[in-house]
Order: C-alpha cells, then sequence, then structure tokens
C-alpha cells in the first residue's frame, strides 16, 4: 500500500446489548462524504466490544459502502443490520483518516 | 476553491 492509502480495519461488534450505541454524523452530499461515529454510549453494544472509537469513518457496513449513501440512508442501513436477527453481530469497515 | 466548504453539515443520527 502506498503512503496516501488509508488504512481500514474491519470490526466486529457482537450484539449484546440493547441498542448499537454509537451516533453517526455525514453522508454523501455533506462536509462529511462518509458517516463518522461521533459518540459511543456507554454499555452499548458498540462500547462493549471496545474496538470502535469516535472519530471512525465507517467504509462499509456487513459488505455494504457507505460511498454513495446519504446520511438518513447510511443510518438506515446500520440500524437495519443491528435489527437482523440472523446475525449476531455487525461488521464495519472502517478507517481513521477522513 | 475546496468543494467541500460548499456543503452543508450533516444532522447526526443516535443508532
Amino acid at each position: 500500500p502506498g503512503l496516501l492509502e488509508p488504512t481500514s480495519c474491519l470490526i466486529r461488534v457482537a450484539k449484546s446489548a440493547a441498542t448499537l450505541g454509537i451516533a453517526i454524523e455525514g453522508g454523501a452530499n455533506t462536509r462529511q462524504p462518509l458517516p463518522r461515529i461521533v459518540t459511543i454510549q456507554r454499555g452499548g453494544s458498540a462500547h462493549n466490544s471496545g474496538k470502535l472509537k469516535v472519530g471512525h469513518v465507517i467504509l462499509e457496513v456487513n459488505g455494504t459502502t457507505m460511498r454513495g449513501k446519504e446520511h438518513r440512508e447510511a443510518a438506515r442501513i446500520i440500524a437495519e443490520a443491528f435489527k437482523m436477527t440472523d446475525k449476531d453481530h455487525v461488521d464495519f469497515l472502517v478507517t481513521e483518516f477522513n | 476553491r475546496e468543494k467541500r466548504l460548499t456543503l452543508p453539515p450533516s444532522e447526526i443520527t443516535l443508532l
């Protein structure tokens, strides 16, 4: 990988609590074109996993790209991934770089 | 001129 290539990281969050417990900002056609985590709530599944961090930019959710998705669409995809009962986890591909 | 300066801020959604 070249120096300018952002490093991405796959993070699996187990559905260990009733909520995912993250707040996101951003989406296509905003200043932050990919959703970025702005809050992680204590006691939520994301907090329990210990791996997602404030500032992480979400590239993919369960293999679905966030690129080109407007804020509400990105939020809907994440919410549905958490609600889906066929999986006990949600996979996030994230990067720390914008 | 940077394009992103003309783009609006995003709303925030709690999930």
